[in-house]
């Protein structure tokens, strides 16, 4: 595997479209597992779950108190940079949606 | 405020620091008085009263760990996530998990300065470990980003309301809102009791005296090799001089036990002769627990046991408990049942005393979970290469049982459940998926460490603790009653 490089080790930092995914996972943004499938399936399936991330964006946004513009903007992932609690801000069902 | 769902049933509730997860950087003593103050931002504003104990049984214990401790929630070094903490409930439940990595403060910080405040991480876990979920507005205690702490912190409204609206507001006494109330000071009263005790449990150095006195016999405690022919009167020593220095072990055994090593003390005395003394302190020696009991004294109580496994197989109920297990067909019982496990199973370990779970797999094949192993069946036959270990289905080294598995019929996924957590197992790979195990509170209303779990003919997912069980509503994520029915009559039909 390639040696790890400091960019690596400044991931927390960077925040990219995977860190946006864990993030929306762990808080209960987003269904686990479910942008994986999403990239499997083609055509309107695919925008389908974009347009999932998006709302899942726009959801944490709201949540936060933060402008909703759906995007990883600059409030938004100052919001993500900051601390806060381990606990899920939204209860998944485990039974949840079913994939499309 | 959202409310979890989840809410203690008494008010005065325990907490305690963990004798094992204390912080590596604070003091304790400190540490403990910041997490009292927490807690009373919560006292002041309901019916709650909070009580320190030095036990790791208390409803709400706090501890400080580090990166994966154990739970579905890792932490991930300093900064980001702060600490979690666990809805009300048995076990884990009310729990709150710091991060040990944090760079907490004790005191009120000044803004320049680096770190997080413990007292407000703290009252903002508080309100997990009393049910209540995340706030949005902002500015609330339950606001899930880290906002500091103002001097003079009162508890917001949003909070206040949201858990007043789930233990009720807290009873002030009209007196004590008066501040030029002093109470007068009435001198102690001194209550006499008077007990009329028969008991026979008495501390057994009367008991001597107790013979003397009531009965001409012929033991003389001070000279045992010599009848004595007339009853001394009744004398006061500590100790016999024929029985050994009592040591705390003896004493208290002798205290607590004595009635049923004394036959003639209590509904027998005293009718009975006396057995002769010298050897009656010895004690009977206990079965080791390795000496297995009488094969029928563990056949379980049909009507009366909580249950090990239970498991639809071939379309009929099966309930496993020790080495036995029942068979329930469309025409109810079977009869003879419970029979032995290994009869109906030989596959299985010869020394087996109990299974853990069982359930039917998709593909027909019978799973049954002993320990850390897996033993996969093929109708009565152990499949070649079984039995596994459960690290073999992607679970953690240190998971030493399962708990309970089934298949969900709500989206045809394997589930397995051990103590606070369960996984989702992927029957084509063959092992969990990754992003688990998650928290039992997802299975709202279940608790942790269920005994068993199966779907019925019914299309219902049934959960069982102890010798009760839940409905589940698989839409609703949640059992249908908060009460338990009684499994005996329900599906033993007793």
């Amino acid at each position: 595997a390639p040696a790890r490089t400091r960019t690596a080790r400044n991931t927390k930092h960077n925040i990219n479209e995977k860190t946006v995914k864990n993030y929306l996972e762990t808080f209960g943004y987003l269904e686990k597992g479910q942008l994986e499938v999403g990239n499997l399936l083609m055509g309107d399936m695919a925008q389908s779950y974009e347009d999932d991330f998006r709302i899942a964006i726009k959801t944490l946004q709201q949540f936060g108190g933060i402008p909703v513009t759906g995007e990883i903007d600059a409030a938004t992932k100052q919001l993500m940079r900051q601390r806060r609690c381990g606990r899920p801000d939204r209860e998944l069902h485990e039974g949840g949606r079913h994939k499309r | 405020f959202a409310k979890q769902g989840e809410m203690w049933k008494h008010t005065n509730l325990t907490w305690s620091m963990s004798s094992r997860l204390i912080p590596s950087q604070l003091n304790l003593h400190e540490t403990r008085h910041v997490l009292a103050r927490a807690l009373d931002v919560w006292e002041q504003a309901s019916r709650l009263t909070f009580t320190e104990v030095n036990s790791d049984e208390a409803d709400i214990v706090v501890s400080f760990a580090r990166r994966n401790h154990g739970d579905a929630y890792p932490f991930d070094g300093r900064g980001s996530i702060l600490a979690h903490a666990f809805f009300p409930g048995s076990g884990r439940g009310g729990d709150a998990h710091f991060d040990d990595d944090e760079l907490w403060l004790l005191q009120p910080k000044n803004d320049d300065e680096e770190g997080t405040s413990l007292f407000a991480v703290a009252a903002h876990e508080f309100g997990h470990s009393l049910g209540l979920s995340h706030s949005s507005v902002k500015g609330a205690l339950m606001f899930p980003w880290y906002q500091g702490i103002q001097p003079n912190f009162v508890l917001p409204e949003d909070d206040r309301h949201g858990i007043q609206d789930m233990y009720g507001p807290k009873v002030k006494k009209k007196w004590a809102d008066n501040p030029n109330y002093r109470p007068i000071q009435t001198p102690p009263t001194t209550t006499t009791t008077t007990t009329t005790t028969t008991t026979t449990r008495r501390p057994y150095i009367h008991y001597h005296d107790r013979h003397h006195t009531n009965h001409r016999h012929d033991y003389n405690p001070r000279n045992p090799e010599k009848p004595n022919y007339y009853p001394t009167p009744p004398t006061y020593y500590p100790i016999p001089p024929h029985h050994p220095r009592p040591t705390p072990e003896t004493t208290t055994r002798s205290v607590t036990n004595r009635p049923a090593r004394y036959p003639n003390v209590g509904h027998e005395y005293p009718s009975h002769p006396r057995p002769n003394y010298p050897n009656h302190n010895v004690p009977k020696a206990k079965p080791s627990p390795t000496v297995r009991p009488t094969p029928s004294s563990d056949i379980p109580d049909t009507c009366n046991t909580s249950y090990d496994a239970v498991a639809l197989i071939r379309g009929e109920l099966f309930i496993f408990k020790n080495r036995y297990h029942w068979r329930i067909g469309s025409q109810g019982r079977y009869p003879q049942y419970p029979i032995e496990i290994s009869r109906m199973w030989s596959g299985l370990p010869k020394d087996l005393t109990h299974v853990d779970a069982v359930y039917e797999r998709p593909d027909k094949k019978i799973a049954f979970f002993v320990g850390r192993k897996l033993y996969l069946f093929d109708s009565q036959y152990l499949v070649r290469g079984y039995p596994k270990p459960l690290t073999h289905l992607g679970l953690p080294e240190s998971l030493e049982k399962i708990d309970a598995a089934m298949v969900w019929g709500h989206n045809d996924k394997t589930y397995f459940y051990s103590g606070t957590m369960y996984w989702k197992f992927d029957e084509e790979e063959g092992r969990v998926e990754l992003d688990y195990p998650r928290d039992m509170s997802m299975w709202k209303g279940v608790g942790y460490n269920i005994d068993s779990v199966f779907q019925w003919r019914d299309g219902k997912t049934y959960f069982f603790k102890g010798k009760g069980f839940w409905k589940f509503n698989d839409l609703h994520m949640r059992v249908e009653h908060e009460r338990q029915l009684p499994s005996a009559t329900f599906w033993m039909k007793c």
